[in-house]
C-alpha cells in the first residue's frame, strides 16, 4: 500500500541546506503493522507527514496504493487524507474553540455524513478511548493525555485503511496505552496497515516490523522482537 | 521546601463543578528528588501549576519556603517563578517566534544579565542537552524531542533551587532521555530539589520517592521501588 523510492527531504535555511531524509526506501504491504523507531531528530515526523500527503519530498517518489502521489491534484489528495488516511500528529493539532466531540466528528463532516450521526459516531469513538465523561471540554480544559486521545479517537473515527500515529502514547500511563494499543490491534485485526512512531519498545513489540531510521536514512528493517 | 495543605482545585463548567484536586497534603524537603504519577487525568499537571505559582488552589494552602504563596504579591511570585523555580510544561510552551537560543535565554533577561552572557549560557545549556547544532532553529523547524529539550534548557539555565518537570522525556528516545536524566541527576546532587511528573516506571526509578496520584487524591506516597 506504501512504497516509497529514494525519498529525500532537506529545508532550507538561510544559505544552509539541511538533509533530513536521506534516499528513504521502503515498502509497507496491505495489512502490516509497522514501527518506526529512531533518535531524536532523525526524521520519523517529516517521514510520517510524507507518508500521510501533507508535506511533499524534495526529491523521490511516493506510490500511495501504487499511485504516485505527486501526480495527483489538491482535491484528490484532500479525499485521501480524509477517507483513506487517520493521522495522529505528535502534537495532537486539535482546535481550540471546538470541544472534544466537535473535534473527534470533523472527519466526517467532510465525508458529508449527517451531523446527528457525526455527533454519535464521535461519541461511540470517545468512548472506546476513555473519554466518556469529557465529551464538552475543549483542549485547554483537557490533560495533555486526554487531549493526546482526542486526537487518536479523531485518528480512527473512519476506520482508517491506513493508520499513522505520530508517537500516540508519549503522554499516556501504561494502563491508558494498553486499551489504546488494544484499539490499534483492532483496526489491524480488520484489515487495516499502521504504520506507528514510537520512542518505546514495548509499543513497538505490538507491531510485527520495526524500521529503525538514524540521521534521515534507514538503519535497519526487520521483524519486531518479541 | 514544599508544604501543601488539604489542596483542593475545582474547575467550573457552565453549572457543574469538576473537582480536579481533593484534599492534597504532602511536603517535599530541601534536596530531595519525587516522582508524581498517576493515570491520565489523575490531576498531576493541576498539582504542578499550583506547585510552580502558575495558578493557585480553590481552597487549603501551598507554603513554599515556609511562606504562604496566596498572601505573596504578583511582583513577588514573578520573581519567585523566573528565579527560584525552574518549569518544563507538558506542551513545552515556547515562544514560537523566536529560535531556541532565544527562548532558552528568556528567564535571564528577567533576572538582568547582559546580553552577551544570556547568549552564551543559553548556548552553553543547549549544548548539554546536544542541541547545539538546532541553536537558530524556530520550534517549527525542531522535531518533537528537540522543541521538549529547547523547554528542558530553558527551565535548567538559572540552576533553579527547584526543577518541576512535567513529564519532560516524554518525546525522547531512551539515550536522549539518558542524557537528560543525568543532567537532572547533576543538579541533584547540587543539592537542589526536584519534581518530576512521568509516566515511565524506569524514568520514577531515578528518583527516591514516588507520590502517586489517583482522581485527585494521593493514593499512595513512599519510596520509590529500585
Ligand atoms: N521546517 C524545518 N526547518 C529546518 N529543519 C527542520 C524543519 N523541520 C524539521 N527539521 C529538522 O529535521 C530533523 C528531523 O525532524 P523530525 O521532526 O522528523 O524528527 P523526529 O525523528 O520526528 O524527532 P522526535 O523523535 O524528536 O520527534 C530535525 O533535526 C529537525 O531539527
Ligand atoms: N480548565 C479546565 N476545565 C475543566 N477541566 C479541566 C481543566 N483543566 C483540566 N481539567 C480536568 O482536570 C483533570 C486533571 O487534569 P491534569 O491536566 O492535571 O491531568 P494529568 O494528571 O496531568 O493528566 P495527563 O497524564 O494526561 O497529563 C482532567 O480530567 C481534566 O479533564
Ligand atoms: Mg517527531
Ligand atoms: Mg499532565
Amino acid at each position: 500500500v506504501i512504497r516509497t523510492e529514494n525519498l529525500c527531504k532537506s529545508f532550507r535555511m538561510g544559505r544552509l541546506t539541511l538533509e533530513v531524509l536521506k534516499n528513504v526506501t521502503f515498502q509497507v504491504k496491505k495489512g502490516e503493522y509497522v514501527a518506526l523507531m529512531g533518535p531524536s531528530g532523525s526524521g520519523k515526523s517529516t517521514l510520517m507527514n510524507i507518508l500521510g500527503c501533507l508535506d511533499s519530498p524534495t526529491s523521490g517518489h511516493y506510490y500511495l496504493n501504487g499511485r504516485d502521489v505527486s501526480t495527483l491534484r489538491e482535491k484528490e489528495l484532500a479525499r485521501i487524507r480524509n477517507q483513506e488516511i487517520g493521522f495522529v500528529f505528535q502534537t495532537f493539532n486539535l482546535l481550540p474553540r471546538y470541544n472534544a466531540l466537535e473535534n473527534v466528528a470533523l472527519p466526517l463532516v467532510y465525508a458529508g455524513v449527517s451531523q446527528r450521526i457525526r455527533l454519535q459516531r464521535a461519541a461511540d469513538t470517545l468512548e472506546r478511548v476513555g473519554l466518556a465523561d469529557r465529551m464538552k471540554h475543549r483542549p485547554n480544559e483537557l490533560s495533555g493525555g486526554q487531549r493526546q486521545r482526542v486526537a487518536i479517537a479523531r485518528a480512527l473515527i473512519n476506520q482508517p485503511a491506513l493508520l499513522l500515529a505520530d508517537e500516540p502514547t508519549g503522554n499516556l500511563d501504561s494502563v491508558t496505552s494498553e486499551e489504546i494499543l488494544h484499539l490499534f490491534g483492532e483496526l489491524h485485526k480488520a484489515g487495516n496497515t499502521i504504520v506507528i512512531v514510537t520512542h518505546e519498545e514495548d509499543v513497538a513489540a505490538r507491531a510485527l516490523r520495526v524500521i529503525r531510521l538514524r540521521d534521515g536514512s534507514i538503519e535497519s528493517d526487520g521483524p519486531a522482537r518479541v
